[in-house]
């Protein structure tokens, strides 16, 4: 008939402290990296560029290409990059929307 | 080849555009 809580201050020898294991896992990455420019573009966009100039077929890469080198990005992130590739003049689209070749390549 | 080499001159263009800004 004794309080509860009684019982429970009381117990001697009952290590009540939960041993909390932190795993510091440091990654060492920080989000700031995705914003680095080398000049003037994100590393997304200079990944894009890079891999249309690295095709020297004369309709240039296919949107179908770069999808599949470029898994880790979704095909809407890839068409707003060539949107903006474009736009800058670093690639042009040849015989139709899907197909790009680099201005500076030739 | 017209609409490449139209769309490639369009390019340079705009590349030289930006440049210049």
């Amino acid at each position: 008939s004794k309080p509860q809580s009684m019982m429970m201050g009381g117990g001697a020898g009952t290590n009540m402290m939960p041993t909390a294991h932190a795993s510091m896992s440091s990654t060492g990455s920080y989000s700031g990296a995705s914003m680095m420019l080398v000049n003037g573009l994100s590393a997304n966009q200079n990944q894009v560029l890079s891999l249309i100039k690295s095709c020297h077929e004369p309709q240039g890469i296919s949107m179908q290409d770069l999808k599949q080198k470029l898994s880790s990005m979704s095909v809407t992130v890839i068409r707003q990059i060539v949107d903006f590739l474009s736009n800058e003049g670093h690639i042009f689209s040849t015989i139709d929307e899907d197909h790009f070749r680099s201005t500076d390549n030739e | 080849l017209q609409r490449i080499s139209r769309n490639r001159a369009a390019a340079l263009e705009r590349l030289a555009g930006n440049q210049a800004l």
